[in-house]
């Protein structure tokens, strides 16, 4: 998944959403 | 147990977003991620509606949690 891709179904920013939490967690 | 690991990293998740530990995320909290995560106010609009599965406005660790589960490809329902 591409984060901030434009266009991304709801899915997409759900996964987003959770990836950027993730990261932002592990300092990634 | 994947379950339980699962539902742990989940409430740290949980927590960013709940910063008072009020044990639930409103709105409001959802939209203070604005700046912290590279999401614009309406796609942090649109996962609110997405995890607060009974719409009542309060997204709950439970809802939260089975989010997750979804995003990482699991049911977790009992």
């Amino acid at each position: 998944m591409e984060p901030g891709k434009p266009g991304a179904t709801n899915e997409g920013v759900l996964a987003n959403f959770f990836n950027s939490l993730l990261s932002k967690k592990t300092g990634a | 147990d994947m379950k339980r690991i699962i539902a742990d990293k989940a409430r740290e998740l949980f927590i960013v977003c709940d910063k008072e530990e009020k044990g639930f995320v409103c709105r409001r909290d959802m939209q203070r991620l604005d700046g912290e995560l590279p999401l614009s106010p309406e796609q942090l609009e649109e996962v609110f509606d997405s995890l607060d599965d009974d719409g009542n406005g309060f997204l709950t660790l439970e809802e939260f949690t089975d989010g997750f589960g979804g995003f990482l490809g699991l049911n977790l329902d009992p």
